[in-house]
């Protein structure tokens, strides 16, 4: 099982539709400073069913909308849309592809789609219960975060461990 | 649930203790265990499900000291291999590290690219880094650029 | 003391503005501004003293935006901006950055060692770091390791 | 004004006296990870006078003192003393030179030294006022303060404003 594809379009610093082709082994982003590798990982981390501003480094909800630049302007919708190859059967379906889409309106409204059906959020979450999968698994690090696996204040750790238990 | 919470946590730990060994150097070790609190009347509770999980590493010729007193890069190191020993009992279908190898030195840098590329079997890695050598470990690399500026768009994916 | 704030914020955020510019790319701005609280009965205070010291970034291109939005690198080079703007108004004798360097990309890390070497007539600095690019600007490089386990020695010094 | 002598004796990681004589520009201290950098800043910002634990990341007063290796015992009193050269006249005292030291026993006491004359805390922050020496002083930076220096909450921006002022 892996993430094959991901698109966005509106979402953070991406106003034009952006398609990534991930493969299955090791891979990399670099870039420049402050080019948006980090908001690829917040959108992957969004269409996985994020709630939380903070985690997503935004002050207000609306600020995962594209916010303009001297030359464009703001966009109103935000979308990311991810295609998991479910190979190993570890997703609970019999599909060999599923495709999780987030898409959120600046009036507010937020929609979830599972391959290209709208369905509630307790649908995604469901779809990835026990998979080791979703936005608070421990499958994106930031290295902000390494303080917070190794201290005993938050307990993170405990987490880590009922995650897999 | 309390049985297999304690199993997992015995398997985590054994794993713990192997992959910190192969992360660090020879000679260094490390180990986890479960501390139960005491309320307040004194009282410890034998329940593993409230106790805290305390990581205690010994790095080659040290005491064994709290990770707290870790400098930064062996604590980034001690934080790997504790995913990657739960990893080991619960493979993630994928890994997403956002400059995670940046306080790494060059030697723990070529350790952490290792590990990376044994465990890739089972798990998917998406690395973003700034480390050259981190660049030329990976099977796949894409470019990203603000060429307009404010905008994002994805400049071209080499593959190995 | 509050003429003396007020001029010597003033002094610091013309600064800033120039720096930020040196330190970024063309087109970058960045400003500081006095954000004055309100206090529970919604009376707005007038003491430059008590009020909040905001900081507004606007990378090239971009909208400005309240600093939480920027980037890793880009937070970093901010305080650096900042830290010399206050500098030039109070030099500090010497100056240790402990791996500040470490979220830099190329282009960054240049523009960075760049401006320490400008300010180093006035301040001694001392740069803990990994980097190999910020390890050929300096003037001296201290070695230390730990041959024997748990004991930092001194190991060489080269001078330039 | 500059740092041109640390000698480290008893302090964290260092056992053996060692001197390290610094130069007046741009230096840069290298080696691998726990080598001891980090310990060697944390001597300085002692010397300065520092007083927190979390600020020396330690859990107690006495972790500063050397705990002991697999091949030798730990000791009793932790020593580090500074000499900074006083060429541009900043430090208000007619010496050319001058010697800050701090010991600290085990016991729990602790000693500070002015070119060799035992003084109180007091003494050392009344010679550094208004220098822009001093432990909390925006002269020692690491990676994790860079947060401090951006973010409202804790307002340190508005120390480093007063300082300066
Ligand atoms: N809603 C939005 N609309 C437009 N641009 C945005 C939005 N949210 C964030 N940005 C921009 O995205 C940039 C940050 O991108 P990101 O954090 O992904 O950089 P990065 O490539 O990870 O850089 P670094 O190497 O410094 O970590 C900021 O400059 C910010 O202005
Ligand atoms: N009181 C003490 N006695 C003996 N050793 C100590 C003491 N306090 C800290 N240490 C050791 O010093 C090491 C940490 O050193 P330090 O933080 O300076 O490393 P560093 O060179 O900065 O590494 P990095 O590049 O990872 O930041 C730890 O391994 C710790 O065991
Ligand atoms: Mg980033
Ligand atoms: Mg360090």
């Amino acid at each position: 099982m892996y993430l094959s594809k991901l698109e966005i379009f509106g979402f953070k610093s991406f106003p034009a539709k952006t398609v990534i082709d991930f493969s299955s082994g090791v891979s990399a982003i670099v870039g420049p400073n402050g080019s948006g590798k980090s908001n690829i990982v917040d959108a992957i981390r969004w269409v996985l069913g994020e709630q939380g501003d903070k985690a997503l480094r935004s002050e207000k909800r609306d600020d995962v909308v594209f916010s303009g630049t001297s030359k464009r302007k703001p966009l109103s919708v935000a979308e990311v849309s991810l295609t998991i190859v479910n190979n190993k059967n570890v997703l609970p379906t019999e599909y060999s592809e599923v495709q999780i889409a987030r898409r959120f309106f600046r009036s507010g409204e937020t929609e979830y789609y599972l391959n290209g059906t709208k369905v509630r959020l307790k649908d995604i979450r469901s779809l990835f219960m026990n998979t080791g999968i979703g936005p608070d698994a421990y499958s994106v690090i930031e290295l902000k975060m390494i303080e917070t696996i190794l201290s005993h204040v938050k307990n993170e750790r405990r987490k880590m461990f009922e995650e897999a238990s | 649930a309390r049985e297999r919470f304690l199993h997992t946590f015995e398997e985590i730990r054994q794993n713990f203790i192997r992959i910190f060994k192969e992360l660090f150097q020879e000679g260094d070790e490390a180990n986890l265990k479960l501390v139960y609190d005491e309320d307040e009347d004194g009282k410890i509770s034998d329940d593993p499900l409230e106790a805290k999980i305390e990581i205690t590493a010994k790095p080659r010729g040290k005491r064994p000291t709290s990770i707290e007193l870790l400098s930064g890069g062996e604590k980034t190191l001690t934080a790997i291999a504790l995913l990657f020993a739960i990893y080991l009992v619960k493979p993630s279908p994928f890994c997403i590290l956002d400059e995670v190898d940046a306080p790494l030195d060059v030697a723990n840098l070529g350790r952490f690219n290792r590990m990376i590329r044994k465990f890739s079997e089972k798990t998917q890695f998406i690395l973003i880094t700034h480390n050259e050598r981190t660049m030329e470990s990976v099977d796949t690399l894409y470019g990203v650029t603000m060429q307009e500026p404010g905008v994002t768009t994805i400049v071209e994916t080499r593959f190995k």
